[in-house]
């Protein structure tokens, strides 16, 4: 199974159109390997984008750099699935029993 | 299926599981019907509800296209008992059921969400294999051949929104395409995705406004309100294009310039910090709400026939 510690799903808040733009630019950077949950919209709505361990360093470097506003929404990625798949697996056994 | 629960997140197995024991549990308002099979080979099963008559019109709805997005399987699932329980009680849905079938794919992308419960939780797209790339999958929401390949979706199949080599490339966009032209009288199309609370209606692909605008419009309001009662999660409305982003080979747009006027998009919660990992206590809230905006357009479709 795919491991996702130390993957983080940040909350960016652009302020205006060059800002999303600037968003657009992280996008295009295969490297970095960003899933974007939420992708740049029309209406300024928050983006969503899951920052792989070895990308979170530049990724909020640049972000910071542009006066891009952001925040930490998923601190680590596989623990929110651990707590999941515990309750998945809490409710098959009920359920068997 | 009344111990099943609503509440828990569940396999593929378990999913088709109950969908054998609801159609056992109704055989004169359920049947299964397989449109075809997944690129790995599982059925496309489609749920139909039916209360009599032949080919009548007909009202479709799909969770799941986006494997990952698992909060829409289990409102599926959760709307299929919920037909099953209010037919006969329910008035308005009872007057729906005695004039229009309804259909409905809970498992939309199968390969993907049994991916998604094996290998990776966070896989969206198919599993088909892409010539000449190490990357797997295609978007199947960017697979329709409506603006098919223009921009709003990638030609890199290493791309979350890779659209494929040609449209409806994907089986399990086919399957739904080949159904819905061959069963011809679909009047209301609507697929359910997550997250971000939006009703969204065509264009993704162009910014020329849908023939229908102003009424798809009113509806999705008046959709939007119902849903926002029951809990007060706020929903945004609008086409496509101008809500969110331009998004060409999508599925409503197929739908609606195929001549099935009331196509819509339903982007479910999350209102909060989880994302696409929404926990599984807010399955059946979520579910309740959407409900609302679903009977309101099966509702407005039964009364403006086209």
């Amino acid at each position: 199974k795919e491991d996702f510690s130390g993957h983080q799903v940040l909350r960016i808040l652009a302020a205006n159109e060059a800002q999303v733009e600037k968003v657009r630019e992280l996008e295009k950077l295969e490297h970095l390997q960003l899933d974007f949950w939420r992708g740049p919209s029309r209406l300024f709505l928050p983006i969503d984008v899951r920052v792989p361990f070895s990308s979170l360093q530049s990724v909020k470097v640049f972000l910071e750099a542009n006066g891009v506003k952001y925040s930490i929404m998923i601190e680590d990625v596989q623990l929110l699935l651990d707590e999941e798949e515990k309750e998945m697996f809490a409710f098959r056994s009920r359920a068997r029993s | 299926t009344d111990t099943f629960n609503y509440a828990a997140y569940h396999t593929l197995a378990e999913i088709n599981e109950f969908i054998d024991l609801l159609v056992a549990e109704n055989p004169n308002l359920v049947s299964k019907i397989q449109i075809g099979n997944s690129y790995e080979g599982r059925p496309l099963n489609v749920l139909k509800f039916s209360t009599g008559g032949s080919n009548r019109p007909a009202i479709w709805i799909d969770t799941g296209i986006h494997s990952r997005e698992w909060v829409t399987q289990a409102s599926g699932v959760w709307f299929a008992k919920k037909i099953t329980d209010d037919y006969g009680q329910d008035e308005k849905l009872t007057a729906i059921l005695d004039s229009l079938d309804i259909f409905l794919e809970i498992v939309t992308n199968p390969d993907g969400f049994a991916f998604t419960h094996s290998s990776n939780r966070l896989w969206r797209k198919t599993r088909s294999i892409s010539a000449g790339s190490s990357c797997v999958g295609v978007d199947p929401n960017r697979n329709w051949d409506a603006g098919f390949g223009l921009s709003g979706a990638s030609s890199n199949p290493c791309s979350e929104t890779y659209h494929g080599k040609f449209a409806n490339s994907e089986v399990e966009v086919k399957s739904i395409v080949d159904f819905v032209n061959s069963h011809g009288n679909i009047k209301a199309f609507i697929s359910i995705h997550s997250y971000s609370q939006l009703l969204l209606y065509p264009y993704g692909y162009t910014t020329t406004q849908a023939a229908h605008q102003p009424e798809l419009d009113a509806l999705a309001k008046a959709a939007v309100n119902n849903l926002s009662s029951l809990y007060g999660t706020k929903y945004k409305y609008g086409s496509i294009i101008t809500t969110i982003y331009q998004a060409s080979g999508g599925t409503v747009d197929w739908t609606y310039n195929s001549g099935i006027k009331y196509s819509y998009t339903f982007e479910l919660r999350d209102t909060g910090f989880y994302g696409f990992l929404l926990p599984a206590r807010q399955i059946i809230p979520t579910a309740q709400e959407t409900w609302l905006g679903l009977i309101t357009i099966m509702d407005y479709t039964l009364k403006h026939p086209y």
